[in-house]
């Protein structure tokens, strides 16, 4: 009986992890298929236009994005070498990465969300292997697993 | 027996866990290794970009202030403390030791 | 330069998660409603 117990207990313990992994594998079928998306839309966009954009118009990938009011004051000081930045805001700021950002374009067809239309589901299942297919149906109906619900 | 019979079941449930777990850090593994390559292949790295108009339109009103640093640059925010003239002061601290560091200010107005 | 703070969130560029720019963020939050 005690070792039942234990065993509940060792059972317990590897469905969470689990179920943390799985989280995080779904983050990374995310990623994938975002970052293909938008290598893909650009590939067709610079095709179309027959000519690529303005390199001071685009943001090459990977960065770091800071967006804070427009009403926000920042003070930027930064060294003769531009290898240290000190920014100070009067007012509150939030940090997102490139990933968050393309999933906030949609480049991951809504899957974070669980909403995705049959033909984006189409592209996205394309956008990875095939043994990770059923993952991108999984998040397609809805199955999130929330990683911030499995991190201490 | 009962005792036994759930025992035996319970062995056999952590075995298939543990398979199961298994196959996701195999997953997991051959996906960053995927993600790797095609983020660092050259032709995906030139179509790697986004436009001020794709930024402008997630973040609409905001001023924004995207980074661009080597890997390793370090970025460092304090927790936010009251100043002298009583208001809260919010810090951002990067610093890089292989290379400059590129900020742009983006906004639409 | 300044010297790094005893109680600050910090984020590698290529090295760090998501999640410690969701604590940052979720800091920040907290001080404003505090």
């Amino acid at each position: 009986a005690q070792e039942c117990q234990n065993l509940e207990l060792e059972k317990q313990r590897r469905i969470e992890r689990i179920k943390q992994k799985r989280a995080q594998l779904q983050e990374l079928i995310l990623q994938q298929i975002a970052f293909k998306n938008l290598v893909q839309r650009n590939q067709q966009t610079e095709e179309e236009r027959k000519s690529p954009p303005p390199r001071s118009s685009v943001i090459q990938l990977p960065f770091i994005l800071l967006n804070t009011s427009v009403r926000t004051v920042i003070d930027c000081s930064i060294s003769s070498d531009k290898c240290e930045y000190l920014f100070n805001f009067d007012n509150t700021f939030e940090i997102h990465d490139d990933i968050e950002v393309l999933k906030r374009m949609g480049m991951s067809f809504g899957l974070e969300y669980g909403k995705c239309t049959p033909e984006n589901l189409k592209t996205a299942k394309s956008l990875v292997p095939k043994s990770l297919e059923s993952y991108v149906t999984g998040m397609a109906d809805g199955q999130i697993l929330n990683q911030e619900q499995f991190t201490c | 027996k009962e005792v036994l019979d759930h025992l035996q079941r319970l062995k056999a449930q952590i075995e298939d866990l543990e398979i199961k777990e298994k196959e996701l850090d195999q997953q997991k593994c051959w996906l960053q290794q995927s993600i790797k390559n095609i983020s660092e292949d050259p032709t995906n790295s030139r179509f790697a970009y986004i436009t001020h108009e794709d930024l402008c339109n997630c973040f609409s009103g905001d001023t924004l202030l995207t980074v661009l640093a080597p890997s390793g640059t370090q970025l460092e925010v304090p927790v936010p403390e009251m100043g002298q003239n009583g208001q809260k002061k919010y810090q951002v601290n990067l610093r890089s030791q292989s290379g400059p560091i590129q900020v742009l200010l983006i906004n639409k107005e | 330069s300044c010297p790094s703070p005893a109680s600050a969130i910090t984020y590698k560029f290529n090295g760090s998660p998501s999640k410690n720019l969701q604590a940052i963020n979720s800091m920040i939050k907290q001080g404003e409603r505090m």
